[in-house]
């Protein structure tokens, strides 16, 4: 069962709002 | 004889381009290109020379109205006036952490920030369990609570070294050390392209670097 072995900061991390990258898309 | 030299007028909480190149890792010419993408953001919605919350969002994800707890989380620590609004040199600064040159350990500093939801010098159990809500809210991921659970646990109990049921700073920067992928996203490498991707700055440039 693949979720059970993330790490919880490791999916967090791919959160929309912590992908800055978006502010610089025109 | 002197020589002439025009100012133009500049938005309120413009600040010195020389003095946050000094405080930051960007050159003068970097940060005025900065400045381009400041104007462009700080216009969206309302133009009055500051990011607004909503600008932030809209920026973000296209659309001014999603809410997201992260989303919410820098944008406040990007504040740091707390005044609501984010104003050129907050901008500059904080980008400055993403900027790949800046030292692991600020970067990890700021992560550290982001998590502690309420502010208390620690993350603990349950802000990690509303964070990895959070993030599901937000993706097509379905998890049942005694996953979530699971996860959380399994994750808490590895950071947690001191076993105090809370992840304080110093075993935080263990942890990242340990898994240096949690932070990849504190790292833009675009910020080392900014000048190239503003031209325009050339055009309002103060300076030649």
């Amino acid at each position: 069962m693949a979720p059970v072995t993330m790490n919880a900061f490791e999916l967090i991390s791919t959160s929309q709002g912590l992908n800055l990258s978006s502010l610089f898309e025109k | 004889m002197g020589c002439y030299h025009s100012k133009k007028a500049k938005s309120p909480g413009y600040e010195d381009p020389s003095i946050l190149s000094a405080e930051t890792p960007f050159t003068v010419n970097e940060v005025e290109a900065l400045h381009e993408l400041f104007k462009k953001l700080s216009s969206s919605i309302i133009d009055d020379g500051f990011i607004h919350k909503e600008e932030f969002q809209l920026a973000l994800f296209r659309n001014r109205n999603k809410r997201n707890l992260f989303a919410d989380r820098v944008f406040d620590l990007f504040d740091l006036k707390r005044n609501g609004v984010i104003e050129f040199g907050e901008f500059v600064r904080s980008l400055g952490v993403f900027h790949p040159n800046t030292p692991t350990e600020d970067k990890i500093t700021f992560a550290f920030k982001l998590y502690d939801l309420r502010q208390t010098g620690y993350i603990e159990r349950e802000e990690l369990k509303d964070m990895v809500v959070a993030l599901l809210q937000e993706s097509d991921l379905v998890l049942s609570d005694e996953v979530i659970e699971i996860i959380v646990h399994k994750t808490f109990s590895e950071a947690d070294a001191k076993g105090d049921g809370r992840i304080d700073q110093e075993e935080w920067k263990e942890f990242v050390l340990k898994n240096p992928s949690l932070i990849k996203n504190m790292t833009l490498p675009y910020l080392k392209d900014i000048t190239v991707a503003f031209p325009s700055f050339v055009l309002n440039s103060e300076v030649e670097d």
